[in-house]
């Protein structure tokens, strides 16, 4: 773990009044190893390495505290300052509230769709969702079964997802569902068709919360996509799933850092009620390890 | 990159965040540059064209660990064992390895071992239907393991010549789900001699370094004798079959290229190493 680390960098530390230029950089060393064997992407640590390196500089170095110790809550609190702040909950200023769910093939989309909706009933909401993938075989079975699970309807229909999408936010307005959940298809972010697909959904139904679903294994690529899938859609927020396994998950860095948006829940198990809100000061001592 | 002289460090920066950035993983990355540097040292080369030569062979011995082909069965049926982490890809590149064998007229069976996830069966059902495989299912939270069995002794009563297991998605730290899936593979050893023949691990190509802990632990469970990478159309580099075919033996067989039942290519070392430097 990087305190052990930073133990045997800092030890020379002690008895020193401040943290000098020569120490810094020995541990803003062990820092970037940690980061990039954590999946943060190669550009977002150079930053951040260079960010804390300066407040780490001139630092005094606490008399009640070790040097460890301090520099690994600098590196902590810098963490948790980059995923943060987060604001809790969906927001809901209109009914339906439309959420609509993208991201890379196999990231999660289809079991978020219906772990938001499980949240949603939690709050006491009537939510409802669409089966919006028509090319993955058996997804849009898929939801219904889990549609069929929570006692939450499952729209679905012939012909194009933008289609399926407006007339199932038309039905919603009509049988007063309080929130309507699109589940996409899995796309690639250089997919031209898949993504003017996409921006079609989000154009003709004017989500009021547009996710990215990011696998938490993701390597150096998670920017990539992350950025494209902004770029074209304008996310409202990030939901980081399959952190119920040993992932760092740098990639939650890698996200917010590159696209600013917040991440707002984590997907922590495949049963329905596994979506917990993000804690940006738990995720900083995961990444850390 | 390939206009450098020597290996200086201007030279092993751009390196590190290529190979850094395509997932290689620091530990692999450092090897990699420590290899060069020693390479240079010793050629005294200041040609760049022989610098990348020297560069790209290294990736490339270290991705020739194992053997990179899939060794059919002296006996009736092969069977082929398909596992890995959730949503990597495992059931779409079942019904390309499917396809790919019946392009070589081999007749396929596939085991629709997956019982726990929403529509898994009907979702390997539907590609059996557009290639034309035969298909063994259970309904919905029956056994895997009986699956499995089943599709063993259909496979020998209809003289089929490959056999391949879907099994659910499961994180490799989910000590009950190993269980479950080391079970399924005794199930198939007893019922088949030597089976099973081969044991893949779909990894995700936008996987970073959890791939190695996912190998490791998969390795530890099964036995895995090669690795599908899924999804390499996309912009990742799936660099991280280098750093796990480096520490841990065990060889890329096949690459997944997109979403239809053809986009399949088998493993090429050389391919593989010059694209990570493109
Ligand atoms: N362990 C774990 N598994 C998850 C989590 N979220 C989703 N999964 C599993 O990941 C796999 C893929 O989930 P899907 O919901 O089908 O993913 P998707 O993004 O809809 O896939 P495509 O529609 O093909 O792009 C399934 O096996 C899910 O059960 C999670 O938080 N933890
Ligand atoms: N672009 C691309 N997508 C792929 C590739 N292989 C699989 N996919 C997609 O990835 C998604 C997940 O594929 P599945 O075959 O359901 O994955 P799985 O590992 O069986 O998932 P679980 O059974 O839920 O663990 C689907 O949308 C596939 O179409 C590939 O090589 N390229
Ligand atoms: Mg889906
Ligand atoms: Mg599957």
């Amino acid at each position: 773990a990087i305190t052990e680390k930073f133990e045997g960098v800092v030890r020379r530390l002690r008895g020193k009044a401040i943290i000098t230029e020569k120490n810094v950089a020995d541990a803003m060393r062990e820092v970037r190893m940690a980061l990039l064997e954590a999946d943060v992407n190669y550009a977002v640590v150079r930053e951040f390495v260079k960010t804390v390196e300066k407040k780490a500089l001139g630092a005094d170095v606490l008399k009640s505290v070790s040097p460890a110790q301090q520099f690994v809550k600098i590196v902590h609190d810098e963490l948790v300052e980059l995923m943060g702040p987060v604001e809790p909950g969906i927001p809901q200023p209109d009914s339906p509230t439309i959420i609509m769910l993208a991201g890379l093939q196999g990231s999660g989309k289809t079991t978020t769709a219906a772990k938001v909706a499980s949240y949603l009933l939690r709050k006491g909401r009537r939510p409802s969702m669409v089966a919006a993938d028509v090319q993955r075989p058996a997804a849009v079975e898929q939801l219904k079964i889990l549609g069929g699970q929570l006692g939450v309807e499952v729209f679905s229909g012939e012909g194009k997802a933008p289609d399926i999408c407006v007339r199932a936010v038309e039905r919603a307005r009509l049988v007063g569902t309080s929130d309507v959940i699109l589940d996409t298809a899995g796309r690639l972010h250089i997919d031209e068709e898949m993504m003017m697909e996409v921006k079609d959904i989000a154009r003709r139904t004017e989500p009021h919360q547009v996710y990215l679903v990011c696998d938490a294994m993701t390597g150096q690529d998670a920017v990539n996509s992350a950025k494209a899938f902004d770029e074209e859609l304008s996310l409202d927020g990030v939901i980081l799933t399959k952190l119920d396994g040993d992932a760092r998950g740098g990639a939650a860095l890698s996200v917010k850092a590159v696209t600013g948006k917040p991440i707002k829940f984590i997907g922590v198990g495949e049963k329905l009620d596994k979506l917990e809100e993000f804690h940006p000061d738990r995720m900083a001592d995961r990444i850390l390890g | 990159f390939r206009r450098a002289r020597q290996v200086d460090a201007a030279f092993l920066e751009e390196l590190e965040e290529i190979l850094i950035g395509a997932d290689v993983g620091v530990e692999t990355t450092m090897s990699i540059a420590e290899d060069l540097r020693r390479a240079a040292r010793d050629t005294g080369t200041a040609d760049p064209e022989e610098l990348y030569g020297i560069l790209k062979r290294d990736v490339e011995s270290r991705l020739r660990k194992g053997e990179s082909d899939v060794t059919l069965a002296d006996s009736s049926p092969t069977v082929i064992l398909v596992a890995g982490v959730n949503g990597t890809g495992k059931t779409t590149s079942i019904a390309k390895l499917a396809a790919y064998y019946m392009g070589q007229g081999k007749k396929v069976l596939l085991s629709a071992s997956d019982t726990f996830r929403a529509a898994a069966t009907e979702q390997l059902g539907i590609w059996a239907d557009r290639i034309g495989a035969d298909i063994v299912r259970h309904k919905m939270g029956s056994d895997p393991a009986a699956v499995a069995f089943d599709a063993c002794e259909a496979a020998a009563a209809r003289g089929v010549d490959i056999l391949i297991v879907d099994t659910a998605g499961r994180l490799h730290t989910d000590s009950n789900l190993m269980r479950e899936l080391s079970k399924i593979k005794s199930v198939v050893a007893r019922k088949i001699p030597g089976a099973p023949h081969e044991v893949l691990l779909v990894l995700d190509a936008t996987a970073g370094q959890n791939a190695i802990s996912q190998a490791r632990n998969f390795k530890q469970a099964i036995e895995i004798t090669g690795i599908f990478l899924a999804k390499l159309d996309g912009t990742a580099k799936g660099g991280i079959v280098v750093a796990i075919c480096d520490k841990l033996g065990i060889p890329v067989k096949f690459v997944g290229l997109g979403e239809g039942a053809d986009d399949i290519e088998p493993f090429d070392a050389e391919l593989f190493s010059r694209a990570l430097f493109e």
